[in-house]
């Protein structure tokens, strides 16, 4: 499954 | 981290920079929507949950902090500091932020990267954040006349999202598997908003008059 990568934008 | 979102993190440091400045230092919030301000404070809360639970880099986090610190300090201003909540007309402000609040939660449970309570939230605050200027933007046009430093602030806030576009263009020849198309579209929206408010703000300054908005 696509592990949903942090939300590295503020 | 590239340039151009760099520069959007900076200008939009400095939108928040600039209003601070004017509440604290004119002790009047006349002029701002409290309920955009509100609905900021909503998305900052929102989107970053993961505050505590992922970090990214120090930068990230310190610029998390103060923008949830901010947009609660300028909440609580202008609904309980005594000299500046006098300056606060409800009566312009009059917009039903409640909708935008409650159309954004539904939208975000319908379309989100993934359907976990996280991603829920976090699309919901960048759907709410591509609509939480219009009281701002209505509020100005109602008052017509608009005072320099909260012309100044919109001005940086609306041009933040500017430079995230060209970031994200950036982003997307320059990384592969790059595809944030929920912040993408709602940035397009978000900066489309503005796009009145951009063209006034530019014949004011050409004919170097005050800016009015036309009601």
């Amino acid at each position: 499954n696509v592990e949903t990568e942090a939300h590295d934008e503020l | 981290m590239n340039i151009f979102r760099f520069a959007g993190d900076m200008t939009h440091l400095i939108s928040i920079l600039v209003l601070l400045l004017k509440v604290y230092a004119t002790k009047s919030c006349s002029g701002i929507s409290l309920k955009t301000q509100e609905l900021y404070g909503i998305v900052f809360l929102a989107r970053y949950l993961d505050l505590f639970t992922d970090f990214i880099s120090v930068y990230n986090t310190v610029m998390k902090l103060v923008f949830i610190g901010s947009s609660l300090a300028i909440v609580w201003c202008m609904r309980f500091h005594r000299v500046v909540k006098r300056s606060y007309d409800r009566d312009v402000d009059t917009f039903r932020h409640y909708f935008l609040v409650g159309g954004c939660f539904l939208l975000a449970l319908f379309v989100h990267e993934k359907f976990s309570f996280r991603e829920v939230f976090w699309a919901f605050s960048i759907y709410l954040e591509a609509v939480a200027i219009l009281p701002q933007l209505i509020l100005l046009q109602r008052s017509g006349n608009v005072d320099n430093l909260t012309g100044q602030y919109v001005l940086f806030l609306g041009a933040y999202r500017g430079f995230y576009i060209l970031n994200w263009i950036y982003r997307y020849f320059t990384e592969d598997q790059f595809s944030r198309w929920i912040s993408c579209v709602s940035g397009l929206v978000q900066t489309a908003l503005y796009a009145d408010f951009f063209y006034y703000y530019f014949i004011s300054w050409k004919n170097n008059a005050k800016l009015k908005l036309p009601a």
